[in-house]
């Protein structure tokens, strides 16, 4: 299957999403 | 990927179920009671949400750790998936742990969580800060210390991530050789 994978970018976007 | 108004709606999945454990130095005690199970998550958001209500790793005292494991797998040699593996070690210096510690454990939480390493992210098990007044460490460990490929590929993407200058570098230990060495030095399988 397929690995889900995120980078750092978009896992600092969520940190500061409300 | 961009976040778009229905990202922001819903929760991410992890690729993997992940558990933070935290251990406390505590003479009187044994090592395995002074190790705690803190929580486990799954999304991207539940890991900001524990992120950001848990000390940081440079307010903790000397001789606690934090560890980030696989659910299933626990932070010791002694695990099935641990036992023949080993670990990338990152020795900070002492005056690292206000200036550094705080943002290199975050980036290998994020390398973790996020899956840096691809197809090898399944060999990892986890990772371990440790608070030392001698000098803290943190590392990754992976699962056969004998996958070169895996070990190889795996400590070339952590070192490029942590931005550590071509000049640093960072060596691989087999738990095997960390657990039955007679003194403070174990011999690197591999440097990157």
């Amino acid at each position: 299957g397929t690995r889900i994978i995120y980078d750092r970018k978009f896992l600092m976007e969520c940190r500061n999403s409300p | 990927r961009k976040l778009s108004f229905v990202d922001r709606l819903e929760k991410h999945p992890l690729e993997n179920r992940w558990a933070l454990w935290f251990f406390k130095n505590d003479r009187n005690r044994t090592w395995r009671d002074n190790l705690h199970l803190v929580t486990e998550f799954d999304t991207v958001e539940d890991f900001w949400a524990i992120y950001s209500h848990i000390q940081m790793a440079s307010k903790l005292t000397s001789g606690c750790d934090y560890a980030l494991f696989k659910d299933g797998i626990e932070p010791m040699w002694e695990d099935s998936r641990n036992k023949h593996g080993g670990r990338w070690l990152v020795s900070l210096a002492k005056q690292q742990r206000q200036s550094n510690l705080d943002r290199l454990w975050l980036e290998t939480l994020l390398c973790l969580i996020g899956e840096a390493f691809e197809e090898y992210s399944e060999e990892v098990c986890g990772a371990v800060v440790n608070l030392r007044t001698k000098g803290d460490k943190i590392a990754i460990w992976t699962s056969e210390a004998e996958n070169q490929p895996a070990v190889t590929f795996i400590g070339r993407v952590y070192k490029e991530r942590l931005g550590l200058s071509p000049k640093v570098v960072i060596g691989y230990q087999a738990h095997a050789d960390t657990a039955t060495k007679s003194n403070s030095f174990t011999k690197n399988k591999f440097v990157i």
